[in-house]
């Protein structure tokens, strides 16, 4: 699984459809204080089943969708895309036949989310499954979320060993 | 369920040492299961000593020591399951310039050996540098985020500005 | 008792208001006691703009952008009776460079009202060069900090070495 | 009540005597990770009466004590003093007749701390008294600790109420 590209739509600050290409190697982001650059983590993120507000900085996941600013009247939509590869055809159900897929979530205000591949209606198992076995997801370590570092360093022994269940 | 935590936890712990030695540039660290004797229920303990200094709690060192520590515990249980991607968001934000240096360093390595795309947020100057290529966020209006490609030169300038 | 919270907070509510503005460059920031009637058993909420977003719970702001906040509420309770000395650890570690400059110049203007004499830790470039005077701290000899009056030319030197 | 220097011996990596000055306007403190700049803080910290050995990093209060490294043996004996100027004379208790103070504290390796005010051993609540009295002291919000802003962001509303009782 290789992944290409993410899309954003009414995400938080970035209300304007944005692509941000991810090729191989090192993407470095940069830009100041409260500009979006952890908006677009947290984008990756939900995208890939996070079920927590919470962890997304918001009391309800409708917190996600473009509050408004300014001249900018609020949304009521918002939607995230993940563009992947699936050169080495191993990953799990149906989706196997495709050499590339779009995994993307969306959010309509005081109605819910709905999850799908290649623009079928799937279940949010069913895309935690897809990244889980690649040994990623939204709760993988390898993505570490601002402030993830001072957790593991403050966290009592016993949550550190539960990071630990996460390689076993 | 026990096994297969001693066996992820020796793995991990070898991983840990030696990507400790890399990113300190030598010393001693090491994981301990503690607080009981059934790993399920046991707690997880760092011991770490940056070159030439005692071995101690991870609490004792200083905050950019405790820093380098937990990415290098991070990555070495990435480094049993790499992933295809793998996300950064300003882990650098208390490494001084030498220890940004071999973060990067370390970095770069694993790209290469497991084939995993990073996409790191950074502040740091030296970061930006080695990084392959950049893209910059930006408010032109507020409140609405605006994503652009970037050189190290315009990068700069970004940081500068709001 | 329940009075004299009631007084603190108020004092801290509008020193915590102008402080944020200050330090923004506008916006609006305001404290509130919620969760009893009672203030002796309330809580502290901070709500937050900064200019051009909306008015949100702290939660929703950016890394840099709540340790700017939290610092407006800090220097907030210190102006409510000004101590002779201020110690300030990496405080601006999070803050991007027009932040850190914000940041120096309320800084600077402290010690000038209060006559408090700062002491402040950083790693930033921008810092050290607004201060008065600047002292390194080397490991000359592994394990052993020694302490050295320095120019910025060797602050600068000193972040990137070890 | 003004701040001149600090001078520390044996505490933490400063085995050697130290004098840190501490003049008008601000004074910066720079070097790499680990060099010892947040040991200078937990010095004064420490000297001004800080009780809690888990707030100075460590498991129990010997552990400020320089604990050897390299060719060094570790030591069994540490001492901070905070030299004071008093010319408004506008501290409590018997010490306001003194133009200059030296406030110190040592510890001795099992035997415990001791405090002195120009030389007189005094009682620990005496130098909290004084520093108290003068706005500062080791739980004063003017003494800012690497890693307290994060505290101030993520602790819960009660929590930062009592924040708030420091100022009343
Ligand atoms: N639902 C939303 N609608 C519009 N704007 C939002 C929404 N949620 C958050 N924001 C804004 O996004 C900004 C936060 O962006 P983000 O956390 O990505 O900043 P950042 O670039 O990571 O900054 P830092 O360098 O300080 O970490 C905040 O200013 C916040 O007001
Ligand atoms: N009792 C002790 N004896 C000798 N060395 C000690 C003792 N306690 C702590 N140290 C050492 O002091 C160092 C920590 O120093 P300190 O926390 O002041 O670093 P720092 O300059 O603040 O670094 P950073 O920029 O990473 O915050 C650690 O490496 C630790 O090993
Ligand atoms: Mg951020
Ligand atoms: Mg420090």
């Amino acid at each position: 699984l290789t992944f290409r590209k993410l899309r954003l739509t009414g995400f938080k600050s970035f209300v304007e459809p944005t692509d941000l290409p991810i090729d191989r190697g090192l993407t470095g982001v940069v830009g100041p204080n409260g500009c979006g650059k952890s908006n677009l983590v947290e984008a990756l993120r939900w995208a890939m089943g996070e079920t927590s507000a919470k962890r997304m900085r918001g009391g309800g996941m409708d917190d996600i969708i473009f509050a408004g600013s300014g001249a900018r009247p609020r949304r009521d939509f918002a939607e995230v895309a993940i563009f992947l590869d699936n050169p080495a055809r191993d990953i799990p159900g149906p989706f196997n036949t495709y050499d590339e897929l779009v995994v993307s979530r969306s959010i309509t205000r005081d109605s819910g989310t709905a999850y799908r591949i290649n623009g079928t209606e799937v279940r949010a198992r069913d895309v935690g499954t897809l990244f889980a076995d690649s040994a990623t997801g939204s709760q993988s370590p390898s993505i570490v979320r601002q402030g993830r570092i001072s957790e593991i360093i403050s966290a009592k022994p016993i949550e550190r060993r539960r990071f630990l269940e996460e390689a076993a | 369920g026990r096994r297969r935590l001693l066996e992820a936890f020796t793995q991990v712990n070898d991983n840990f040492t030696s990507l400790f030695q890399r990113l300190f540039g030598g010393g001693e660290a090491s994981l301990k299961l503690i607080e009981s004797e059934d790993p399920l229920q046991a707690g997880l303990e760092i011991l770490a000593s940056p070159p030439g200094k005692r071995l101690q709690s991870l609490s004792l060192l200083s905050g950019g020591e405790q820093s380098l520590t937990a990415l290098a515990l991070l990555f070495a249980v990435f480094l049993t399951n790499p992933a295809p991607i793998c996300v950064l968001d300003e882990v650098d934000a208390p490494l001084d310039d030498i220890n940004v240096h071999r973060f990067c360093d370390l970095v770069e390595e694993l790209a290469k050996r497991s084939e995993t795309r990073f996409l790191i947020v950074t502040h740091h100057r030296h970061t930006m540098a080695r990084m392959d290529r950049l893209f910059g966020v930006t408010m032109p209006e507020r409140g609405v985020s605006r994503l652009v490609s970037v050189d190290l030169a315009r990068a700069e300038q970004l940081r500068e500005t709001a």
